[in-house]
């Protein structure tokens, strides 16, 4: 089961 | 103050046309770098950055750095009054709550100006990891978005998979199933025609067709696109804007739950 991720999780915020 | 003067006018109205979709409001921001935004999608699923570097501009005046919160779809109604061979130029006052667009058609015998509401938007600036993609793949945009197209009609998502076979685009949907698979060919009459595959590792991850569609919409912006994988991290589906800089778009893969 493939579920979307949110692109957040992948950049931190500077 | 600020203004900037883009003699080939048609190429902002590609822009917006190309991310207004998938963004409503954004800032833009202009300082000696460039004129570049960074939005993130309402759904959280992707980011785009542009950037317009100050060489692609007759007149790039911007005397401090300046961040303009606009309404995408309202400057896109804007710029559609513009001709597509229109010179745009965008011009703020220091202080100023409003955009003044200026599109003069290329005999000058026509100019017209119209004045836009600027909007405060707070967004935070991402912090791009730097990292080593898996593989890339360089393509024709158009076959990049006739596949994406094509494979929507079957299916709502495309698992993307670079082998040393070649890049393979599969859907799966309730009528059956689609792969398409394109293979490296350098043997072509002109090198926008090429397409390109540097592969470290094998790589396959799955996207929503329906976020590939929207952002295919940058297609008139560049002959070509390259798409960046590695496993678990977004793609990064960019269009070079010639000799002026870059739309990227950064797409959240699906992920196993």
């Amino acid at each position: 089961l493939k579920s979307q991720a949110r692109i957040a999780r992948f950049f931190q915020a500077s | 103050m600020l203004e900037l003067r883009l003699v080939q006018g048609g190429l902002l109205k590609k822009v917006l046309e190309s991310i207004k979709d998938l963004v409503n409001d954004a800032n833009f921001d202009c300082s000696a770098t460039g004129f570049s935004l960074q939005a993130m999608d309402s759904s959280q699923v992707a980011v785009v950055a542009l950037l317009l570097r100050p060489e692609g501009f007759e007149r790039y005046w911007c005397d401090r750095n300046i961040s303009m919160g606009m309404n995408l779809n309202n400057m896109a109604k804007m710029l559609k009054c513009a001709g597509n061979d229109d010179i745009i130029t965008l011009k703020a006052e220091d202080g100023s709550d409003t955009v003044t667009f200026m599109f003069e058609s290329p005999t000058q015998d026509k100019i017209a100006d119209f004045e836009m509401k600027l909007m405060d938007i707070n967004s935070e600036r991402l912090g791009f990891p730097e990292a080593d993609y898996h593989a890339i793949v360089r393509m024709p945009s158009s076959e990049f978005a006739r596949i994406c197209k094509d494979l929507s009609s079957i299916g709502n998502t495309v698992v993307i998979s670079v082998t040393k076979e070649g890049v393979r685009f599969s859907t799966r949907g309730d009528i059956g199933t689609a792969n398409v698979v394109c293979r490296q060919n350098t043997a072509v009459d002109k090198p926008e025609e090429a397409t390109i595959i540097e592969m470290n590792e094998p790589v396959s991850l799955t996207f929503g067709l329906r976020y590939m569609n929207s952002l295919t919409k940058a297609t008139p912006l560049s002959n070509t696109v390259t798409l960046s994988l590695s496993s678990g991290l977004p793609a990064v589906v960019e269009y070079r804007i010639a000799e002026m800089g870059y739309i990227r778009f950064y797409l959240a893969p699906k992920i196993e739950e």
